[in-house]
């Protein structure tokens, strides 16, 4: 889950 | 202020229908070029973005940005009381404290009217970048529905592997294991069970299928759903709607399993 959130804000915040 | 009619109410009570059990709270961001939703789930590792242009809507009215902070089980509620056939009209003032609803019947003459009050819902809300991905499949909804269900019978996770022609679906369950390939596909007679592979490079990639059952909810708003892939970005999930709206849903994959 933590690495999933990770991509998840990488991916938003560009 | 905002005024919106909507032809049928089946459009509005699918979306609803399709997102609430991921979102539970969420602002309805209106403007003059239609109506939006983007909201992360309590786990923020999905996400749901909707986009219902104001070509969707006939008339459509909305002189100033106006954000409707909506409680989506408040709201099924509410759309539970249109019939599918029935004008839905949205309304709402420029700093309003309720958005109204009004269902018209187009055979007889019944008007309902509902209010709703709504909350103010401070969301984080950040651009969603425009991506080329290494994968895009285009399949019929139903077959992507059905496929998720079945799998999710056997394994909590389905690995997609898009390859040149070719789709597969791969779980690995404690009862045993499963996959299902599908291959381009085009029909003249039958294009509703087209399925296209357009591919950049080969791309494989493990999801939680709780949440892909979760938004196959949203079938019936489309024949065909949209899975656009690449590594280490959130999963595409879209659900194109008339007039260029769409209700997208974005999945983080699942690495390290």
């Amino acid at each position: 889950k933590i690495f999933q959130k990770q991509i998840f804000k990488f991916f938003l915040e560009g | 202020m905002l005024e919106a009619r909507l032809e049928q109410a089946s459009i509005l009570k699918k979306v609803v229908d399709a997102i609430k059990d991921l979102v539970q709270d969420c602002n309805f961001d209106c403007n003059d070029s239609g109506i939006a939703l983007q909201a992360m789930d309590n786990s923020h590792v999905a996400l749901v973005s909707m986009m219902l242009k104001s070509d969707t809507f006939s008339p459509f009215r909305c002189d100033r940005n106006i954000a409707l902070g909506i409680n989506l089980n408040s709201f099924q509620k509410v759309l539970r009381c249109a019939q599918n056939e029935d004008i839905l009209t949205l309304k709402a003032d420029d700093s309003p404290d309720v958005v109204s609803l009004v269902f018209e019947s187009s055979e007889q003459d019944r008007i309902s009217e509902y209010d709703i009050k709504l909350m103010d819902i401070d969301q984080e809300h950040l651009g969603i970048p425009d991506t080329e991905y290494a994968a895009t499949i285009t399949m019929p909804s139903g077959e992507f529905q059905r496929i998720c269900r079945d799998l999710s019978a056997l394994s909590e996770s389905v690995a997609i592997e898009a390859e040149k022609n070719a789709v597969k679906f791969v779980c690995n369950g404690d009862i045993g294991n499963g996959a299902i390939s599908l291959r381009n596909h085009s029909s003249v007679e039958k294009p509703e069970q087209n399925v296209n592979i357009e591919l950049s490079e080969p791309v494989a990639l493990t999801f939680s299928l709780k949440y892909l059952v979760n938004f196959c909810k949203a079938s019936g708003l489309s024949g065909s759903v949209k899975l656009c892939l690449s590594n280490e970005v959130p999963l595409l999930v879209e659900y194109e709607l008339a007039s260029n709206s769409y209700l997208r849903f974005y999945l983080a994959p699942k690495i390290g399993d």
